[in-house]
């Protein structure tokens, strides 16, 4: 695993998130469950928790954009990047952008937005890309079927190494 | 048979090498300037991003490393900024 050079994640262990918008690719309602399932993978071995708002601004701040969306990196259509997220900080930093351009879904028909976003939300906790291949935090995409997805060992050891192990 | 392989694959390979590069690796170098100077940027990014990827590190763009970047990724890049 890696974590991002010189960040060492968060400086609190409660954080908050806010869905911006929904893709209309999912109902919305599996769209908050992907969402929710993708952060319970980094609670349950660790510290933190994730709370939920609607109003006000969040740490990790999620939404659906296409092509240029006000940050340094516009998407770019179909297939390619999926989507990305910032490393921790005040602003954008910990938000988690997904491509529009693609087709989300909650099983395998289309990339499985469950999976994307336990990944992209790995970056917005500090970690950097694996060179694991076995790895959540490797940088491309691999299908897991959501109901049988444990969070690799490699991606145990980066997350326990920023925020350490969860004790109850 | 031919003679040796189309070159216009290669080409093909080489552009969306170093598209792919300048996205995820941060390939900020004038290409056609390097190669006047006798440098290879290319070469150094391409052992970098297989170096990243634990894949075996050759420089070139193998079969391997050619699939690799096909598949679809995370759009995060891949070197401190």
């Amino acid at each position: 695993f890696n974590v991002f050079p010189g960040n060492k994640g968060w400086n609190k262990r409660d954080l908050t998130y806010r869905i911006l918008n929904y893709t209309p690719d999912m109902p919305q309602a599996e769209v908050d469950q992907a969402i929710q399932r993708a952060f319970k993978v980094w609670s349950d071995v660790t510290p933190l928790t994730f709370t939920r708002v609607y109003e006000g601004i969040s740490d990790i701040e999620i939404s659906f954009a296409a092509q240029v969306h006000n940050d340094f990196y516009p998407f770019d259509g179909p297939h390619g990047t999926l989507a990305h997220a910032f490393a921790p900080s005040s602003g954008i930093g910990g938000d988690a952008h997904f491509d529009e351009d693609e087709t989300w879904t909650s099983g395998s028909n289309g990339y499985n937005l469950f999976i994307v976003a336990a990944h992209e939300f790995g970056h917005s906790l500090g970690l950097f890309h694996s060179n694991d291949p076995s790895a959540l935090m490797y940088p491309t995409y691999h299908f897991v079927e959501p109901s049988e997805f444990h969070l690799p060992e490699d991606d145990v050891n980066g997350i326990q190494s920023l925020y350490g192990a969860r004790t109850t | 048979f031919p003679a040796e392989p189309p070159k216009g694959n290669e080409e093909n390979d080489d552009k969306f090498a170093e598209e792919y590069l300048k996205k995820y690796y941060n390939l900020k170098t004038d290409m056609r300037q390097s190669r006047r100077k006798g440098e290879s940027p290319l070469i150094q990014k391409i052992k970098e991003m297989q170096q990243s990827l634990g894949l075996t590190v050759t420089g070139t763009l193998d079969t391997d490393t050619m699939e690799m970047m096909h598949q679809p990724r995370c759009g995060f890049i891949d070197v401190g900024e």
